[in-house]
């Protein structure tokens, strides 16, 4: 099941998003649930937790959906130390 | 701001710096300015010393690389990621990494290298991001030149919660040019009455010129050698036949006769110049050519002190035929065959008759350091 509001993504930004959390905010491979489809509503809430978590991060409204403004933050160029603990 | 778990952080304040690999995207010069400014903000911040160190072990390495580079970071080409830090430690501790992928810059076409490097040594001496979006911590990347060169309130608190205020000695002195510091750079050089007149800011050094003992003069001092010059020297030099030296102030310039007298004044106007040049970054005269150079910014422009005219074919780019000459001159004079071209940190030697560098020290290595 697509992430809430997410319909309307291209495949490319979800995988964009995914590097991004994974990179950032320590979303773990497992969370991404791409391998065991049983797993997939446990995976979907904690790709959902890691994208609030970055919302916070960067004052973007918290939806835990990747909406554009939040595509957009994670498309800018910056460092590549993660914003959480590392 | 933030900090890493455990909060390491140097415990030894004076920490090494080494740049292990260069870009080709600036000069090399550029590439140190860049690095000198952003340590330069953290340390006056701080109670903390950098020294760069060209070989050996050093607390943090500088380097370019690109995609996989020996750490688990792998970078991802153009955009994305530009560089990534680790916090203080031994070994890759501290080190910070440049995705050369990217396109660096000293300006504003492409990446700033001085914004990306004051954000990533905020890691290595300990900080993690901030939220505040006018930290220079906060993860992405903005580049504005006016206040880019200035940390923020938040870069602040998080580095003395780490290190401490700078201390109050370190403050006071922070007036005072600080002779031996790496970063040092002059204002004007000439020789005036036999000799060597260096300044900086306020502050004057005066050696004859076959001596070596260094008198640095404290700006009450300056008051009474350059009486009735009163604002920061841009340039200088001197017409040893007339016995005469030009001090230049933004666009006035002062006619030196003897010093501890008066002197009389002129506007840069009378030299031709054109009024886009506001101001000289230093000059020096070449006797026999009856020559006086100007250089200001990358360019430079040659006086003919006979005609009392500038010369066509005017101005140039200072690096124009390279020969190993610096972007810039801050001060410049000049000893027996040679004119010694004072840049940021460095005394570029330029032999006249060879036209060409022929040597590079330290520009504080004039002060003995």
């Amino acid at each position: 099941r697509p992430i809430d509001g997410n319909q309307h993504l291209k495949p490319e930004d979800v995988e964009l998003a995914e590097i991004y959390l994974k990179t950032f905010y320590g979303l773990k491979q497992t969370d991404r649930g791409d391998r065991f489809p049983q797993r997939r509503t446990r995976s979907v809430s904690a790709m959902e937790m890691k994208i609030r978590e970055m919302q916070n991060f960067f004052g973007l409204r918290e939806t835990g959906g990747l909406d554009s403004s939040t595509l957009s933050v994670m498309k800018l160029p910056r460092c590549g130390v993660p914003d959480v603990e590392n | 701001f933030g900090f890493y778990p455990f909060k390491p952080k140097w415990k030894n304040h004076n920490v090494t710096y080494k740049i292990a690999k260069y870009t080709p995207d600036m000069s090399k010069e550029d590439v140190e300015k860049a690095f000198h400014s952003a340590l330069k903000m953290w340390r006056e911040a701080a109670p903390l010393r950098f020294t760069q160190v060209t070989s050996g072990n050093a607390d943090i390495v500088l380097t370019f690389a690109r995609k996989t580079h020996g750490d688990f970071f792998p970078f991802d080409g153009p955009g994305g990621v530009l560089a990534h830090a680790f916090q203080p430690g031994e070994r890759m501790g501290g080190d910070v990494h440049f995705d050369e992928d990217e396109t660096w810059t000293a300006g504003n076409q492409g990446y700033n290298l001085f914004a990306v490097a004051a954000h990533e040594l905020g890691h290595s001496l300990g900080l993690s991001h901030s939220k505040d979006r006018s930290a220079i911590m906060y993860p992405n990347y903005r580049y504005r030149s006016s206040t880019q060169h200035t940390l923020s309130k938040d870069d602040m608190l998080g580095i003395q919660m780490l290190y401490g205020k700078p201390n109050q000695k370190v403050e006071i002195q922070s007036t005072a040019p600080q002779n031996c510091d790496p970063d040092f750079s002059f204002d004007a050089a000439a020789i005036i009455d036999d000799s060597i007149v260096l300044l900086k800011n306020r502050h004057m050094w005066m050696r004859t010129i076959n001596g070596s003992y260094w008198n640095q003069l404290t700006e009450g001092l300056i008051k009474t050698y350059l009486p009735g010059i009163n604002d920061r020297i841009d340039a200088a030099y001197d017409i040893p036949s007339k016995g005469e030296a030009y001090i230049f102030t933004g666009q006035k310039y002062w006619v030196v006769e003897k010093l501890k007298s008066r002197s009389r004044v002129g506007s840069i106007q009378d030299y031709g110049l054109p009024s886009r040049v506001t101001h000289i970054d230093a000059a020096v005269h070449i006797s026999e050519q009856g020559k006086t150079v100007f250089f200001t910014g990358p360019f430079y422009y040659r006086f003919d002190e006979v005609k009392r005219q500038l010369e066509y074919s005017y101005p140039r780019l200072i690096q124009r035929n390279s020969r190993g000459l610096p972007r810039r001159v801050d001060a410049a004079f000049r000893i027996h065959g040679s004119i010694f071209l004072l840049s940021g940190p460095k005394s570029y030697q330029y032999d006249l008759k060879q036209k060409r560098v022929v040597k590079i020290i330290p520009g504080n290595s004039w002060l003995g350091c």
